[in-house]
């Protein structure tokens, strides 16, 4: 209690607002955390420190937050579900070597369908997604291009649909280049039953733009669909319900302090880490047990 | 049990339990509590999406002198509770602090409408112990 009378009769730099004023104001935790960005946040449990830096960001502009896409929360939903447990305990997967995933959904402008039903089915939009929330310390395991059907409409059995991405490169006064279209054909084939979403790894594809320092991505995406494997004209009608444009899902490797290391966790508690691991502890890397069996 | 009369040192069988007190450990020792609090007690529940729920646990209580045996407290610790009770008591007595942490996943709404999944180290204290 007396730290605290200290704390609060002092004028800290961030003005902490002392807990018996917030009777007056609005309870909003993050008005309890140092103002000042940088100052005290140090003391700040990672959590509380990354929402206290965002929080402050939203409120100190006063810029509402822009509320995700549905069907982009229902998936991410669904994505927690595999990856945690009601707890919150992330669940011990093999393969499971992200400890981010982020969902973007392409910025309203850019939307724009159309259709040619020349060929079978065609599908081309142009998207913009803004990276900016990814950090220098996120890096890049793998990108998916996240598709969604309407399944309510009568689809065909299976289709095979072919995938073809071109970026616009912007130059660096931003002023259209000449399109460096990086063009890589997939082929898809999907039963379309009960799937709602239709996931396109495009890793190798954005890899090297997205490890570009830049912070929008621009894509062209065509998707054209026949039915079934045999080529064939056109039906009357369109194959595909027309998809909505994709979103972009980026499963990343965060390498911050106060990430948590997949690698490292043998399934025991971490150590506190005030108190240094000992060296040969084989929790540090799979070898380390090895090396010191040998030694001994 | 044969001899007919208590032996001189432990007591009669009357205060058996006041006799055993002086070797219990003390009642409020130091332990893992839990505390759980959900995000939307915080209002953060417009930006934190999952879990409802979050237990960080805390430690709490009084370190015994043998904190090396029940707590694989460091020397330092004994060393430290023998200063505080024969040298200087403006020493403090060795904290009850976590000694283990296990990470916690949250789903959370981004200020530009993109959603990130994000898995934080250290945030429930799973284990206590006495520094």
């Amino acid at each position: 209690p007396h730290s605290r009378d200290r704390v609060a009769s002092e004028q800290p730099s961030g003005q902490l607002v002392a807990p018996e004023d917030t009777s007056s104001r609005d309870l909003n935790p993050l008005l309890w955390l140092p103002q000042a960005p940088g100052q005290g946040s140090a003391l700040l449990p990672p959590l509380l420190k990354a929402l206290s830096e965002r929080g402050q960001r939203s409120w100190a502009r006063g810029v509402p937050r822009l509320q995700p896409d549905s069907r982009a929360l229902r998936y991410m939903k669904r994505l927690y579900k595999m990856s945690a447990t009601k707890e919150g305990i992330p669940k011990a997967h093999k393969g499971h070597l992200y400890n981010t995933v982020r969902l973007f959904t392409p910025c309203s402008e850019c939307k724009h369908l159309h259709g040619n039903l020349g060929k079978g089915d065609i599908h081309s939009v142009d998207l913009l997604f803004n990276l900016d929330r990814v950090t220098a310390l996120e890096h890049l395991l793998k990108s998916v291009l996240l598709y969604s059907f309407d399944t309510s409409a009568p689809l065909s059995s299976s289709l095979t649909c072919t995938c073809h991405l071109s970026t616009q490169e912007q130059g660096p006064s931003s002023q259209a280049c000449p399109s460096l279209s990086h063009s890589l054909p997939f082929s898809l084939h999907f039963p379309l039953r009960k799937r709602k979403w239709v996931e396109l790894d495009v890793t190798s594809f954005l890899q090297p733009l997205i490890a570009a320092p830049r912070r929008d991505l621009h894509v062209a995406v065509n998707v054209t669909c026949l039915l079934g494997d045999a080529p064939s004209t056109a039906p009357p009608n369109p194959l595909l319900p027309s998809p909505v444009p994709p979103s972009l899902l980026l499963y990343l490797n965060d390498t911050s302090q106060q990430a948590h290391r997949r690698w490292n966790s043998a399934g025991r508690g971490r150590k506190n880490p005030a108190f240094p691991r000992k060296r040969t502890g084989s929790l540090l890397h799979p070898a380390g047990e090895r090396a010191s069996r040998r030694r001994r | 049990e044969e001899s007919p009369k208590a032996s001189p040192a432990s007591p009669a069988a009357s205060n058996w339990s006041q006799y055993f007190n002086q070797f219990q450990f003390p009642r409020d020792e130091c332990e893992l509590h839990t505390f759980r609090l959900s995000f939307s007690q915080l209002r953060w529940d417009r930006w934190i999406i999952a879990p409802h729920r979050y237990s960080p646990q805390y430690c709490k209580g009084e370190c015994p002198r043998a904190a090396r045996y029940r707590y694989g407290s460091a020397v330092h610790t004994m060393v430290q509770n023998i200063i505080y009770e024969k040298l200087d008591p403006s020493v403090p007595r060795p904290s009850c602090v976590p000694a283990e942490y296990s990470p916690l996943s949250v789903l959370t709404i981004e200020p530009d409408g993109s959603i990130a999944y994000k898995e934080y180290e250290d945030m429930i204290a799973t284990k206590c112990t006495c520094r």
